[in-house]
């Protein structure tokens, strides 16, 4: 009993309200591994850090998030000759987001598939826009809204990053506990294959391996000093 | 004069406890994917006046173990942290989201009088 009683309060002191009973772990993402071997590192040689400062990300914060992407493809269907190849809902849950605490950073990071140079891919346009949440999202397609973003990215392709933080102050005001976007992927056929041939493999390839998640970095005042001056 | 170094086993002084909490042993290592524990280490130990003119001691300790010696009313000088490094917790919270989570301040890396 005594120590259920403490983990209680060591779970509060963490900032966490009951101890999390995840049912499978998520990979760690690269991005979170790099950053806490680095702080590892750093305190087993004993050099003194702020650790309110993710250097790695160049923004302030002492609490990293990545949000795992639970939304769904609109288009299954043969991507149609000259129409977007890949439809994508991205529905993002923030509820965790709780703390107070300053927003530094929003970056959405979409993995467009391993990087590979054996043969040059058609260059891709990637179309984002926010999706408002009122009573959309039952439907089986979320009507897009304001367009957020729009980058060709020539291929070979890897990790395309879009910056949300505007939208997620937006959010965070409204009180609103899950962020929906809508993607769209159109690739640009080579004028000289013919069929397309190339279009119709890299949609099906994206189809297959886009991956997308929400990186959120918070400031929380009360656990980082304002970049405190060295200590006397 | 050179303060003679106290007789006796200095484990009765003021120094740096060890202790290990494993996250296995709360049950934590479900969702806590690093690190596998943390150093809770603690200061202990007495601080007498002989004490405050040589180890990592303030100025303020040595002004009390002296006035302690002249007046027994004053409490002696205490053991307490004097220098701090912080922990980060690599963990999967209920919604399946990878939280990376610094904590400033947590383990103490050496004591003082």
């Amino acid at each position: 009993q005594t120590s259920r009683f403490q983990e209680y309060d060591l779970l509060q002191f963490l900032d966490l309200e009951r101890a999390p009973s995840p049912h499978r772990f998520q990979p760690v993402p690269p991005v979170l591994r790099k950053i806490f071997q680095a702080r590892e590192a750093a305190a087993a040689g004993g050099a003194s850090q702020d650790l309110c400062y993710v250097k790695e990300l160049g923004v302030r914060g002492n609490l990293l998030r990545l949000f795992p992407d639970h939304g769904f493809f609109l288009n299954t269907q043969e991507p149609s000759r000259d129409g977007p190849c890949l439809q994508k809902f991205l529905y993002f849950n923030l509820s965790a987001v709780k703390e107070k605490g300053k927003l530094t950073m929003a970056r959405l990071t979409l993995d467009l598939g391993p990087r590979s140079y054996y043969h040059l891919r058609p260059e891709v346009v990637v179309s984002l826009f926010v999706v408002e949440e009122r009573g959309v999202w039952g439907r089986p397609h979320p009507k897009p809204g304001r367009m957020l973003a729009l980058q060709s990215v020539p291929g070979p392709q890897g990790p395309v990053h879009f910056n949300l933080q505007g939208v997620l102050k937006d959010w965070n005001g409204s009180g609103r506990k899950n962020l929906g976007l809508y993607l769209e992927i159109l690739a640009k056929g080579d004028r000289y294959s013919g069929v397309n041939v190339q279009v119709e493999n890299t949609c099906d390839r994206l189809m297959r391996s886009l991956h997308a998640s929400l990186l959120v970095v918070t400031l929380n005042p009360e656990h980082c000093h304002p970049s405190s001056r060295k200590r006397r | 004069a050179a303060i003679p170094v106290p007789k006796g086993s200095c484990r009765s002084l003021c120094h740096r406890h060890q202790l290990f909490i494993s996250f296995r042993d709360l049950g934590w290592h479900k969702w806590v994917i690093a690190p596998k524990g943390f150093m809770a280490n603690y200061c202990h130990g007495d601080c007498p006046f002989s004490m405050t003119t040589y180890l990592n001691s303030s100025n303020y300790a040595f002004m009390q173990a002296l006035m302690h010696a002249v007046d027994p009313n004053v409490p002696k000088a205490v053991c307490i942290p004097t220098k701090l490094s912080p922990i980060s917790m690599l963990y999967q919270d209920n919604d399946e989201n990878v939280v990376l989570r610094h904590y400033e301040d947590m383990v103490v890396d050496e004591c003082g009088c």
